[in-house]
């Protein structure tokens, strides 16, 4: 996984 | 559904709100700067505003329901351009001076220790004095930034699944939204309909400079790395690479 998808794809905190 | 329902005035202070807090640099700048020392400066900074770009981008209305696909060409390719209409707009009420961060603010002259920096500070400053010439106003350039974002890969991608043809017209849709709040805020004014009709023109053909200075940044950020004068890392290395390796 990149870095950009990882950040896309997680939850909002 | 309930976001064709949505009016220009909620529209732009949901973006209003997905505006990111200021970042800082956080670091002992040791002046003079070396050119090492300045890029990495400007790169480290960079890669922290990034981070919090993803975060913005997933904020405006609508952005999350287009394809992952569209989503990740769309950040991979104005990702510079976003961090420098940021960087115009805090700099625009400090003439000569670019605010990269409140712990970071160069003069043009600053730009003499990195090899082909100046050439590009300078049209960031005359982009910035333009904004300044036309007081642009906090509601419009959050409509600017986001169209940007939603303008970058247009014409650069054809749709051919079904998936990536319902992205498509969603990420149309969604540029409809910005134009019409832009247009909502730029009424706001108190201007005649011909002053209005002339602003919205003036704002968004400044967008094609902010796209010149942007591809003039990426040659030159690339210049930087391939002659090891910075260690570009991280989420930073991964959308520089998104806009050289392709070919």
């Amino acid at each position: 996984h990149t870095k950009l998808l990882q950040l896309l794809t997680t939850k909002p905190e | 559904h309930h976001r064709a329902a949505m009016g220009p005035e909620e529209f732009i202070s949901r973006i209003m709100e997905a505006e990111p807090p200021d970042i800082y640099l956080m670091e002992d700048l040791k002046k003079p700067f070396t050119e090492t020392s300045m890029m990495m400066s400007l790169t480290n900074l960079a890669d922290k505003e990034l981070v919090l770009m993803i975060s913005w981008a997933k904020k405006i209305p609508g952005f999350l329901e287009l394809s992952l696909s569209d989503q990740i060409h769309l950040l991979k390719c104005c990702w510079l351009e976003i961090l420098m209409l940021g960087l115009i707009w805090r700099s625009v009420d400090h003439p000569g001076k670019l605010i990269f961060s409140p712990d970071f603010k160069l003069n043009r002259e600053e730009g003499q220790c990195v090899e082909g920096i100046m050439e590009i500070f300078d049209m960031l400053l005359a982009a910035t004095s333009r904004f300044r010439e036309l007081k642009l106003r906090r509601e419009e350039y959050v409509c600017l930034k986001a169209m940007i974002l939603l303008n970058s890969n247009l014409c650069s991608s054809s749709p051919q699944t079904s998936e990536e043809l319902e992205s498509r017209s969603k990420l149309l849709r969604l540029l409809d939204s910005v134009i019409d709040s832009l247009v909502w805020a730029i009424s706001k004014l108190g201007l005649t309909t011909q002053q209005q009709t002339l602003r919205l023109g003036h704002l968004t053909m400044l967008l094609s400079h902010i796209r010149h200075v942007s591809n003039k940044g990426m040659d030159h950020l690339c210049t930087m790395k391939r002659k090891n004068v910075v260690l570009v890392y991280d989420l930073l290395l991964e959308m520089l690479d998104a806009n050289t390796s392709s070919g």
